[in-house]
């Protein structure tokens, strides 16, 4: 058994070697490399694995390359609406939060609604409003846009016709 | 989406998930939401999953629950149970993933899609894979 170990994903779907060039292949092998120290550095230092999971969404959230945070993809009226959960094994104690639109960092929302308010999960704009009233960075919902998003909602709206990877949450 | 799942020193399990939901969603519609028990679920001496995928059907099959559970009652491995339920999954006509750590620190990586970005890491290193 080892000491400490941390596991993480950035999504899955249709990923090809003939879709990815060396370049991007080098870039999301580099985001995920990030991921795992940020919440490796916490484990090492005898931190909890809770918030370790914490600590290796974040960066993923901040890079646009996954879906979720900056870089989102964008709902059907051009807005970004994101998700997130935690859960710590020690007490099944959860929380988590959905459509949320204006809070940076998701999974600290999800975590405030698990150890500062009563309840497990929030949604919409009282999730935004509870993340708000935790002193959580907020920002406008435009910090989450990206051309490539942009473009992917532009080509499922006109073909009507989602790829694969378009109805991955 | 993106995911975490780890065990402590001491032991302790936790698992977190974030997600954008699917492209041109409609507003208001939660249906990729990581729903506990659904994408995202952790209880110390059992297990720790984090999910990525078609969203409506991990929640209609409550696939993270449904691995810890069969981890828990049936004794089966967390690759067997992510197995079954990753299957419920594409008999319902999706696909995706999962990353599971045990209570004995043993992982997995389960998906029925073409690709996961996934990684670990623990006192003997860092690996990451994409197909």
């Amino acid at each position: 058994m080892p000491e400490w170990r941390l596991v993480i994903h950035g999504g899955a779907g249709v990923i090809t070697r003939d879709g990815m060039s060396p370049e991007m292949e080098a870039a999301y092998t580099a985001a995920l490399e990030t991921a795992l120290e940020a919440g490796a550095d916490v484990l090492r230092s005898g931190g909890s694995a809770l918030d370790a999971v914490e600590a290796a969404v974040i960066p993923m959230e901040d890079d646009p390359l996954f879906n979720a945070g900056y870089g989102a993809v964008m709902t059907a009226s051009q807005e970004h609406e994101l998700d997130a959960s935690i859960m710590d094994g020690r007490e099944r104690n959860a929380g988590a939060v959905a459509g949320v639109k204006r809070v940076r960092n998701p999974v600290k929302a999800a975590r405030a609604v698990m150890e500062r308010s009563e309840h497990v999960m929030f949604s919409g704009d009282g999730a935004d409003t509870f993340a708000e009233g935790q002193g959580l960075d907020m920002v406008d919902n435009s910090y989450f846009y990206t051309e490539r998003r942009q473009n992917a909602l532009e080509r499922v709206l006109k073909n009507r016709q989602r790829t694969a990877e378009d109805r991955h949450g | 989406t993106v995911g975490a799942v780890a065990i402590d020193k001491d032991g302790n399990l936790a698992a977190a998930t974030t997600t954008g939901g699917m492209t041109a969603k409609a507003a208001g519609r939660v249906g990729d939401s990581p729903l506990i028990g659904a994408a995202t679920y952790a209880e110390n001496g059992v297990c720790a999953v984090s999910a990525t995928g078609h969203g409506e059907y991990f929640i209609r099959v409550g696939v993270a629950k449904t691995i810890c559970d069969r981890v828990k009652l049936a004794g089966e491995t967390i690759e067997q149970a992510s197995e079954t339920a990753l299957g419920e999954v594409a008999e319902l006509g999706g696909d995706g993933g999962v990353i599971v750590i045990g209570a004995d620190g043993t992982f997995a990586f389960v998906f029925n899609s073409e690709g996961m970005y996934r990684g670990v890491v623990d006192p003997s290193g860092a690996r990451t894979a994409i197909y």
